[in-house]
């Protein structure tokens, strides 16, 4: 565990608890895509289905969890919630999925570590679809101009986590002889660049005060 | 069967 990965992770449970706040506790979905939701659920339920079978450390273990729990929870308020419904941009929200997720699958099978273990494959589709499954949520709302608060402090909380994994792998790569993973510095670099135009905006608006809203062009 | 050393990571 190095500085980096823990303030990446720190950043990662941030966001989830931005978002629970303010679609379970807030009862809004205004602006949140349920299809990026639905995609990070996707992704831990796929990454972490090792859960069954290994234990690295009780705080990995707990993560994965939370990570899987607090997915599924955004997901479950997102359909069935009447509330968060009734807030829910569904007309706005129309990202084409299938084509993130078909060719991640394709690629996963592809392009992972070990191409005999069924594991390997879904875990490489797990780090594709990560690094593009923030796309509709992006789309979203700059379909909609204007970013309520916490939905931007949410979507920066999440790209600061990928940004911080980035310094986390490069000391690994520096410090651990047998660090390499090519499949995750270049899904990571794909990840992070995606929410560049966004911290830039987010940058702007904030300079004056974490409470005015981001507007996007 | 030995981990890969990214899979301790979330």
């Amino acid at each position: 565990m190095n500085i980096f990965r823990f303030l990446g992770d720190m950043s990662h449970i941030l966001s989830f608890l931005l978002l629970l706040h303010k679609i379970v506790g807030g009862k809004s979905a205004a602006g949140i895509s349920l299809r990026t939701a639905e995609m990070y659920a996707i992704v831990f339920c796929t990454r972490y289905i090792d859960l069954l079978w290994n234990f690295a450390s009780l705080y990995n273990y707990l993560l994965k969890l939370l990570f899987i729990g607090a997915s599924l929870t955004i997901v479950y308020f997102m359909r069935y919630g009447p509330s968060q419904k009734a807030t829910y941009n569904a007309d706005e929200d129309a990202f084409p999925v299938q084509y993130l997720i078909a060719p991640c699958a394709v690629l996963g099978v592809l392009i992972n570590q070990d191409h005999s273990s069924p594991f390997e494959m879904v875990w490489a589709f797990s780090i594709y679809l990560e690094a593009v499954a923030i796309l509709p949520q992006l789309f979203l709302l700059q379909k909609q101009g204007e970013v309520e608060n916490l939905t931007s402090h949410y979507v920066f909380a999440l790209g600061a986590y990928r940004a911080l994994y980035l310094l986390n792998w490069m000391f690994r790569f520096m410090t651990e002889p047998d660090y390499q993973q090519r499949i995750v510095w270049l899904s990571g670099l794909v990840q992070t660049a995606l929410y560049c135009d966004f911290f830039y905006h987010y940058y702007q608006s904030k300079k004056g005060g974490l409470n005015k809203s981001v507007k996007l062009p | 069967e030995e981990e890969l050393p990214s899979h301790d990571e979330l």
